[in-house]
């Protein structure tokens, strides 16, 4: 059984000045985090059951929470996998989902099966591979993409930068240093 | 091409191919073109000085000097261009970097910072800004909302209710934001939505400022009684994003509110792997 009171509860107590703007000693800090940790778990329970009811379909549902540092062991490993996009706004909205992938080509389809566009988009800092693809969700609802990879094919890497471009991209860097050294800024 | 720009439908940005620097931003469905410069810079925090022993702390912003230093003055760069997004990877510093984004469709420039860990071996706690500086003339205005719904008209060095007498030039002129900061000539409208509260404000004409990270190394003695310097010593590192729309000021509040409600209830993503999960009715 899922519960979104314990988390409802965390974000009652983090009503607090010092929770909102982060102003409060490490360990009362470390405590806030915990209790949102704590209300987040049977929430996601709760989230899993209303999307086996509305999708008709129990699944293992997968929460990815760091996202936005393009980690995500569900889609860095499987062959195939859903991604389910939930809307709570109340107008029909199209989102850019990203999400980290292993190095391969996939292919995306909407809910009613037809092929969207993708790309795999290799992070120049960290060579992380992202999978791209434009969802569109109704107001106040969900839509399911289904992903699969492509057997056989491999993402093209980033062309690694020969002796010579390190060594360009070295002295251009460098260059840049000493013109703004010599330059008045 | 040595010429550094992403571009879709809507908007265009170009960089400069010196600095790796954002240097222009073009509204192409309005024509509207406006030079704007955008980078990190960082305030010395107080510890005190002969006018007051007032340190920077968790409560208390007070930088020890008005003018804030560059993180850095340009940016090693890497361009990726797709159909579905055209992004600027800008790396300022080891502590600092910063993607610059626009996917089709979209009329608004995305700029995802990743700030920290914040380095304190010289001893000084910093407190980071985004800025972007513009040749918009703003007469000393500015506008910050208050939780998304009412927007307050800030005035530099000014308070509508009471004589103010400004002691602190930086800090008494930073306002919260809790999701966007613009300012105005009258004709164009630079937006900054933010995805979180943040610190604000527009110290000189033309001129916005985010504060997106802080690591101070003094308690401001009001009450916390430690300063806000993150535990084991290693400190932590905060990624964001700004979102910004360059708009004819008559019409830009559609383009910022229809576009801070998509970020404030933004879709949430559920993955489930490939298929096959049983069939589930109520009974």
């Amino acid at each position: 059984a899922g519960d979104s009171a314990p988390l409802n509860e965390a974000m009652a107590v983090l009503q607090h000045h010092d929770a909102v703007s982060g102003t409060s000693k490490q360990h009362v800090a470390d405590d806030y985090a915990r209790q949102l940790a704590a209300g987040w778990t049977p929430c996601e329970v709760l989230l899993s059951n209303a999307l086996a009811r509305l999708s008709g379909s129990k699944e293992m549902f997968t929460f990815c929470h760091n996202l936005n540092t393009s980690l995500c062991p569900l889609s860095q490993t499987a062959k195939s996998f859903q991604v389910i996009v939930y809307n709570p706004l109340a107008r029909k909205v199209n989102r850019m989902v990203r999400l980290p992938v292993s190095k391969h080509v996939f292919l995306v389809k909407d809910p009613s099966g037809a092929v969207v566009p993708s790309d795999v988009v290799t992070m120049p800092s960290s060579n992380v591979q992202e999978l791209l693809f434009s969802a569109s969700v109704p107001a106040l609802g969900f839509s399911i993409y289904s992903v699969s990879q492509v057997p056989g094919w491999r993402s093209r890497p980033r062309p690694p930068e020969s002796r010579f471009q390190k060594s360009l991209s070295w002295i251009k860097s460098s260059f840049h240093v000493r013109s703004l050294l010599v330059k008045p800024s | 091409s040595h010429d550094l720009t992403i571009q879709n439908e809507y908007i265009s940005a170009r960089f400069d191919p010196d600095t790796g620097l954002l240097m222009e931003m073009k509204n192409l469905e309005q024509d509207l073109l406006l030079p704007v410069r955008q980078a990190f810079y960082w305030y010395n925090a107080s510890t005190g000085n002969q006018l007051s022993s007032q340190a920077s702390g968790a409560y208390i912003f007070r930088p020890n000097q008005q003018k804030p230093l560059f993180v850095s003055q340009w940016a090693q760069t890497r361009v990726v261009k797709t159909a579905l997004v055209q992004e600027v990877h800008q790396n300022f510093s080891a502590w600092c970097s910063q993607v610059v984004r626009l996917y089709p469709g979209q009329r608004h420039l995305e700029l995802e910072w990743t700030v920290g860990p914040i380095p304190v071996g010289d001893n000084w706690g910093k407190e980071v800004i985004s800025r972007f500086d513009t040749s918009l003339e703003t007469k000393g205005l500015f506008f910050t909302d208050s939780n998304g719904r009412e927007i307050l008209e800030r005035r530099r060095d000014y308070r509508p209710t009471w004589q103010l007498n400004q002691t602190e030039p930086v800090a008494g002129n930073y306002y919260p934001v809790n999701s966007r900061i613009y300012i105005t000539d009258g004709n164009m409208q630079l937006t900054v939505l933010t995805d979180r509260s943040q610190g604000g404000s527009s110290l000189s004409d033309g001129s916005m400022e985010l504060m997106v990270h802080r690591r101070l190394l003094r308690d401001d003695n009001r009450g916390v009684g430690e300063p806000l310097l993150e535990s084991e010593n290693t400190g932590l590192w905060v990624r964001g994003r700004h979102l910004v729309l360059l708009d004819k000021a008559r019409t830009a509040a559609v383009g910022h509110r229809l576009q801070a409600e998509k970020e404030l209830l933004a879709p949430q993503l559920v993955l489930a792997s490939g298929g096959g999960g049983t069939p589930y009715h109520l009974a």
